[in-house]
């Protein structure tokens, strides 16, 4: 019976030990060096980031990590308006597909849209931003239905016919085998013909991350170099 | 340019102009 309650007492003891080291480390910001060597942010640039991911994150629930509702709230300031390409860019942010974001899986997406990136991780996430369907390659029905959906949702009228004149058009330029869809190899080329493609691949706003976010210098831990 | 009408744009082009993607919201007020 004695063993049994030392047994309970050593149990709750590791449980509290467990929520005092969650509570002195919220998960998020564990290693901004690891971050910073792994993507195009600098280490202050990684810190002034967390600082936008706690306002994020805790726009609804602040549990440090950002739900979908959050990501509308911060991109559109309402969590009504539906957008397939937020929904589209919230699933490619969501690497661990858990239905939220961590900062990690933040703070990679985003680095591919700072302005230093290598444009081929730009010309590969905006591959798969099209790739609704994650076959590895585009076809004409998901250019449909993205052209369909990005009409309504800004209220532009077309008719089918218009529709499907332009997407005979594009797939003429972009098919260049001829097989019905656009490989990454077609969407590499056709993205090089018309740079405007990418143009909302890139955030002017992450060069300026530290000066927006100035508040990281008060609970940095890392001396930047 | 910006002026292109939209029977000019290829669908990806159309894309663009009426989405909203425009990650830049993030970092607004």
């Amino acid at each position: 019976m004695l063993q049994c309650l030392e047994g309970v007492r050593h149990l709750c003891g590791v449980l509290l030990k467990c929520c005092h080291i969650d509570l002195k480390h919220p998960k998020g910001l564990e290693d901004p060096e690891v971050l910073a060597r792994e993507t195009v942010f600098s280490v202050s640039e990684v810190e002034a980031l967390y600082e936008l991911f706690k306002k994020i994150s805790s726009a609804v629930i602040d549990d440090g990590l950002i739900n979908k509702e959050e990501f509308q709230l911060a991109l559109f300031k309402t969590s009504k308006k539906e957008s397939l390409f937020a929904d589209r860019v919230f699933d490619l942010f969501d690497t661990k597909h858990n239905g939220i974001l961590g900062f990690e899986e933040f703070a990679r997406a985003l680095s591919v849209f700072h302005p230093s990136a290598a444009p081929d991780e730009k010309i590969n996430f905006s591959f798969q931003l099209y790739d609704l369907k994650q076959q590895g390659f585009i076809e004409r029905q998901e250019v449909k239905q993205m052209v369909v959906a990005t009409l309504a949702e800004s209220g532009m009228n077309l008719s089918d016919e218009v529709i499907e004149s332009i997407i005979d058009k594009t797939f003429e330029e972009a098919d260049t085998k001829h097989d019905g869809k656009i490989d990454k190899e077609e969407w590499h080329n056709l993205v090089q013909r018309h740079p405007s493609l990418l143009k909302n691949m890139t955030l002017q706003y992450l060069k300026d991350i530290t000066t927006t976010f100035p508040s990281f210098v008060f609970h940095s831990q890392v001396a930047d170099t | 340019p910006g002026d292109k009408s939209t029977h000019q744009m290829n669908a990806f082009q159309l894309i663009g102009m009426a989405s909203s993607l425009d990650l830049s919201g993030l970092f607004e007020e």
